[in-house]
């Protein structure tokens, strides 16, 4: 512990100007624009920290690793390898890709909040839905969109039969219409029992694509749930948690990007 | 190759002449002066105001060369400098100028997970961006 005092105060003891060099090479090294957030807000949704706090330190350790696999249970990861903070639940596609290729290759992962939020639900006649939208920051310079996922949490609810099986599927919205209903693209679909709780991981990578190359084209995505007998249920009742659900539970997007060719380091 | 001539006027920069059993004699051996060895000046983020900015790593370890190498070139240069210098007189003359002991050895990856203006997080990762380990 003295060896690691006397490291840590040892920056503090630099001069002034030296302090300002060693912040402006610290920013470089790490690529980060040159000022703090403006005004962080009060109580952030933490979901999305949480899930990309987990992806770092896998990221880290495999860095550390030279190359190994990214560590994290198998079993209950999300479709891309997410660490297992966030393990999802067992999807359709049984084939999951190798254990965090996208995010052992990905040289920039971003995760975005949930905007705006609405939805059809008891009160409405049916199908129920419940649509979300993202404010996706530009596309990084070079770089470009391996995958995409939208994650959503279910918690338990009274009232379900538990062996219960329920479709859940995301789809696209491309067009709206102003009388009608919009245009929708199905991305993807899962089917779980009503009694499993966690998160939910579903593919966007394909819309994802789309909302950054012509931001105009966000209109968002639209989730349906239906039973076996194709009766279609409201989001809320079946226990997916919204923006007013818990902090550490609200939905979010994470995209995954990729240097489009090798990234020249930034002459220092 | 050709083998430096005794009477030849000592260069620039005083390189040390290996003796007749190629033991290179050493100027500061015996100065008490720190042999070089690697130093971590660490810092914390949280010291740049930086805390609710970058979600981790917490703080940034600068690793650098420091000491009299066991072959120094001449005392105007730091260990840096130094080492590169070192290693290309090295790969010249192998036989009679040892391998710089402060060369990195290797570039590590670095990673870091902060919040943009629209506080979405961000994490990007730089492959093969910082010295971790040199030969000291």
């Amino acid at each position: 512990q003295q060896a690691e005092a006397v490291v840590h105060s040892s920056f503090r003891r630099l001069s002034g100007r030296e302090k300002k060099e060693m912040q402006r090479e610290i920013l470089s090294i790490l690529g980060l624009p040159g000022r703090p957030r403006p005004h962080p807000p009060l109580r952030p949704p933490s979901s999305a920290p949480l899930f990309m706090l987990d992806l770092y330190h896998a990221v880290s350790a495999e860095g550390d690793e030279e190359g190994n696999a990214v560590p994290g249970n198998g079993a209950g990861m999300g479709k891309f390898g997410a660490a297992d903070g966030h393990a999802a639940l067992p999807t359709l596609s049984t084939h999951t890709p190798p254990l965090g290729t996208v995010v052992s290759e990905a040289d920039t992962v971003m995760s975005f909040v949930n905007l705006v939020e609405q939805e059809r639900d008891l009160l409405q006649p049916r199908p129920y839905w419940k649509e979300f939208r993202f404010d996706l920051t530009p596309l990084p310079q070079g770089e470009t969109v391996t995958a995409a996922e939208f994650r959503i949490y279910k918690t338990l609810t009274m009232g379900q039969r538990a062996n219960r099986t329920l479709h859940i599927s995301v789809y696209e919205i491309q067009r709206e219409n102003r009388h009608r209903e919009p245009e929708l693209v199905l991305l993807d679909m899962q089917s779980l029992p009503a009694g499993q709780e966690g998160w939910l991981a579903f593919d966007v990578t394909s819309a994802s694509n789309r909302w950054l190359l012509h931001p105009r084209s966000n209109l968002g995505i639209r989730l349906y749930v239906e039973t076996e007998e194709d009766r279609s249920l409201s989001a809320g009742w079946i226990g997916l948690v919204g923006r007013r659900g818990p902090r550490s539970k609200q939905p979010f997007m994470v995209t995954f990007f990729r240097a489009s060719q090798a990234p020249c380091r930034p002459p220092r | 190759a050709l083998k430096p001539h005794p009477r030849k006027k000592k260069p620039k920069y005083d390189l040390p002449v290996p003796s007749i059993h190629g033991e290179v004699s050493q100027p500061h051996a015996n100065s008490g002066r720190q042999a070089c060895k690697k130093h971590e000046l660490y810092v914390s983020f949280s010291d740049l105001g930086w805390k609710d900015w970058v979600l981790a790593p917490t703080g940034y370890s600068a690793y650098y060369c420091d000491g009299e190498c066991l072959y120094p070139l001449g005392s105007c240069m730091n260990a840096t400098n130094h080492a590169l210098i070192q290693q290309v007189v090295h790969l010249l003359k192998p036989d009679e100028v040892p391998k710089a002991c402060c060369a990195p050895t290797k570039l590590s990856p670095i990673s870091v997970l902060f919040y943009d203006d629209n506080n979405n997080v961000i994490l990007k990762k730089h492959r093969n961006m910082v010295v971790k380990t040199c030969g000291c």
